[in-house]
């Protein structure tokens, strides 16, 4: 299925800022509130 | 006075632009310190163990953790070429870069978290370019020149 | 007059910030070059697990630019939420180690 960016959180290796890991912890930690 | 007005607000994007600016330098200065005090850690360590520890027992830098509870069940689908990874958790997880695992393990001295003793500081130092040490000792200190500097004296 | 002084004033000072911002930026590219010369550091597994005490851990290395997406998580029909991850390389193979302490 396409993804879109509103349906989830993305990351590069070698190309994103830990801050986007942080994003999507926060996310999952939500459950699931971007 | 007009240009007064237009020459002040240049200079609260330009002291805005600076503050990040300083930000991501000092994180790169936490990776620095990170990567050159586990290098140095790994040297010791093979110096006492008279060689390197075994292949499989270590992890070659970049990498990322993800880390879940131990009772969640994880569902992993591989592709035949190993491009593609589908995990399934029927648990909340989380994922962790390098750079936050050197940080846990200590690797820079606390710096992240203002929390580092004058000893460790010193050491810190040592492994950063002279022109930098500044901004190690202010991340210990928690303060930043922009705060002492133009800031206050323009107000 | 006070105007004056004060336009001059803000002008130095601007002309300052402007030179600090030039040396933060020279400074930025001279660490992420030098953090690049630092290579094969390595954890071991030990160092690992005990930054995430008693957690299943799964270590990703993967080529740059490989891509984690994770969607946002959805009830599952069995009423229990779904928690994914997918991992997608267009250059080279995703290693993938499962560590826990045992």
């Amino acid at each position: 299925s396409c993804l879109t960016p509103r349906t989830a959180l993305l990351y590069k290796f070698n190309g994103s800022p830990s801050k986007s890991l942080k994003d999507i912890n926060n996310m999952i930690k939500g459950g699931g509130q971007k | 006075a007009q240009e007064c007005q237009n020459l002040e607000m240049e200079k609260q994007r330009r002291i805005e632009r600076i503050k990040q600016k300083r930000a991501q330098l000092q994180e790169l200065l936490l990776q620095q310190i990170a990567f050159k005090n586990l290098v140095q850690r790994n040297e010791q360590n093979e110096q006492q163990n008279l060689g390197p520890p075994a292949l499989n027992s270590t992890i070659q830098l970049p990498f990322l953790i993800v880390n879940t509870s131990k009772r969640t069940i994880i569902d992993c689908s591989i592709s035949s070429d190993k491009f593609e990874y589908l995990f399934n958790f029927d648990n909340t997880f989380e994922i962790h870069d390098d750079i936050e695992v050197l940080k846990r393990m200590g690797m820079s001295f606390g710096l992240e978290a203002g929390k580092c003793s004058s000893e460790d500081l010193k050491t810190a130092k040592s492994l950063v370019p002279k022109a930098l040490e500044s901004y190690v000792s202010d991340m210990c200190t928690g303060s930043s020149w922009v705060n002492q500097g133009l800031l206050l004296s323009s107000t | 007059k006070e105007v004056i002084n004060r336009l001059r004033y803000l002008e130095a000072e601007i002309e300052d910030l402007e030179l600090k911002e030039k040396e933060l930026d020279q400074q930025k590219l001279w660490l992420q070059q030098s953090i690049k010369n630092i290579t094969f550091s390595y954890v071991t597994h030990e160092d690992i697990c005990n930054c995430f005490n008693g957690d299943t851990l799964l270590a990703i290395q993967a080529p740059c630019g490989t891509q984690l997406e994770v969607p946002i998580p959805e009830m599952g029909q069995n009423g229990q939420k779904k928690y994914q991850i997918n991992l997608k390389s267009h250059s080279g193979p995703i290693h993938v180690l499962l560590i826990n302490r045992e």
